[in-house]
């Protein structure tokens, strides 16, 4: 039974999302709209993580981002607040 | 790197251990937890006191499923393993580890000592690293505990905030390289090397050629990797043979070889038990007997029955009254012995037994203020001498051969 590319996706998204949210304070609150038309802060945020990761700048979530992002780690976020 | 200055405000930090993982011996967090932060202690001027009451600027405690409305929840097994926050009154510098996690003192599961390093190193005001090789780089990767995690970026990131420790271990000393023409220079151990002389000194040795009027300096290990450095006597023997010798043990060199077997032990050649290390040990090519020089004692070796000869040890003052103690170094040159005691060394003709001259210990090497006392020099002159007339070479030839039966003469009778 292969796996629901879309699903397959979706989740992927969702760990982004997460851990964005968690390591890069990805600010979604008050920007809705925004990042239902065009995702910014999110590619914006993968583009921040990708360069602190020395990672190829992409904007998108690839699988050697995703990699990294299973990976286990330091719950302290790689950004200063 | 990456830090929030300005840290703490203090060198003196406290922390205390809230509870313990069940997962492992509470001395093993106790150990891991103090190790993580002395790693931090040894590259910048802080120390830390544990305390077990009241509150610690450092508060460590293994919690799951914390940080919930913050982004920085603790989430089950894997994906976070810890969280410490920057330097700060109340939650400032508490450390916290995801109980949720297999914690180990080894490789097997996440390796605490390696989590709390990294984790302290937040409590202390810095902040994630890019460079993967760095401690501070957020994503887990094992190190082997015995070997320091920091890296130079974690090191300089740390002493951007608080400075380097007088602790840390300056460069080390270079090692100090003898001057051939010191006055206060003292050997380790001399010998004939085939046609040249060895003077040992410290990790380095001098060597002398008979016909040449040079001295080459090099590492003893240049010529023999695996002697080791200070050595305590050396000789030649009458089978193109050197023996070196440390402590209880010595090496047979032959060229520049040492032969198989070696080292082997002193008491093997029969000295006593409470031997421990020779000072000197000189071969008399006429008699060809070996003195070993412990102390104020001498022994005898015989190089043709290979066997320590009865009768000894003996008072060194004895047979060779005058000589200064203890005998660092010793050997044959033509008909003389010469025997080095600290700066000073004694040319001591063993037919009259008696000190013929009292030298610098350095004197064979062409230093310009012994140049004229310089037993190699004599040898120079003697040897520019040579030419002049061939009555002059057998007549000294006839003496010296009449010395060597006298001395071989007694030295039976004796």
């Amino acid at each position: 039974f292969p796996a629901d590319p879309k699903t397959e996706h979706e989740e992927s998204r969702h760990l982004a999302q997460a851990y964005l949210d968690q390591f890069y304070t990805l600010e979604t609150e008050g920007s809705h709209l925004i990042q239902n038309k065009s995702n910014v802060p999110l590619d914006g945020k993968l583009r921040e993580m990708q360069a602190f990761f020395g990672l190829t700048v992409t904007g998108r979530l690839d699988s050697n981002t995703l990699e990294i992002m299973k990976q286990p780690r330091c719950g302290t976020p790689d950004v200063g607040q | 790197y990456g830090y929030t200055l300005p840290g703490w405000r203090k060198h003196r930090i406290t922390y205390r251990i809230l509870n313990y993982t069940p997962d492992m011996e509470n001395s093993d967090v106790e150990e891991a937890i103090q190790k993580a932060l002395e790693l931090w202690s040894k590259v910048a001027p802080l120390t830390f006191t544990r305390i077990s009451k009241g509150n610690a600027d450092i508060m460590v405690a293994f919690r799951t499923r914390v940080h919930g409305k913050c982004p920085r929840q603790f989430d089950g097994p894997l994906g976070v393993l810890g969280h410490a926050f920057p330097p700060g009154p109340g939650i400032g510098g508490d450390t916290h580890f995801d109980e949720d996690e297999n914690w180990t003192k080894d490789s097997s599961g996440f390796n605490l000592f390696l989590v709390a390093a990294h984790e302290f190193g937040h409590s202390l005001g810095l902040s994630h690293s890019n460079d993967p090789s760095a401690l501070m780089f957020p994503n887990y990767a094992f190190i082997d505990p015995s070997k320091s995690p920091l890296s130079q970026d974690d090191i300089k990131g740390i002493q951007a905030i608080y400075g380097s420790s007088s602790k840390v271990p300056a460069k080390p000393k270079r090692p100090t390289i003898p001057q051939a023409c010191d006055p206060n220079l003292t050997f380790d151990a001399v010998t004939t090397f085939r046609r040249e002389v060895v003077f040992f000194k410290d990790r380095h040795l001098w060597r002398i050629y008979y016909e040449v009027s040079e001295v080459e300096f090099e590492l003893i290990s240049s010529f023999w990797p695996s002697l080791p450095d200070d050595i305590q006597a050396a000789y030649e023997n009458n089978r193109d043979e050197t023996l070196i010798f440390k402590d209880a043990n010595f090496w047979k060199i032959n060229s520049y070889a040492i032969l198989p077997g070696y080292p082997k032990s002193i008491y093997d050649l029969g000295f006593p038990r409470h031997t421990k290390k020779i000072d000197a040990a000189l071969f008399n090519r006429i008699t060809r007997k070996t003195y070993f020089f412990v102390e104020d004692k001498y022994w005898r070796y015989d190089e043709i029955n290979q066997s320590m000869e009865k009768g000894y040890p003996r008072r060194i003052a004895r047979l060779f009254p005058g000589i200064g103690l203890p005998v660092d170094a010793a050997f044959q040159y033509k008909r003389f012995f010469y025997f080095f005691s600290g700066t000073k060394q004694f040319e001591f003709n063993p037919v009259t037994r008696n000190i013929t001259r009292v030298l610098k210990a350095n004197s064979w090497f062409q230093c310009q203020k012994t140049l004229n006392s310089s037993p190699y020099n004599s040898f120079s002159q003697e040897k520019n001498s040579n030419s002049k007339s061939v009555q002059v070479i057998s007549r000294k030839s006839f003496i010296l051969l009449i010395y060597n039966i006298t001395y071989l003469l007694t030295e039976i009778y004796r």
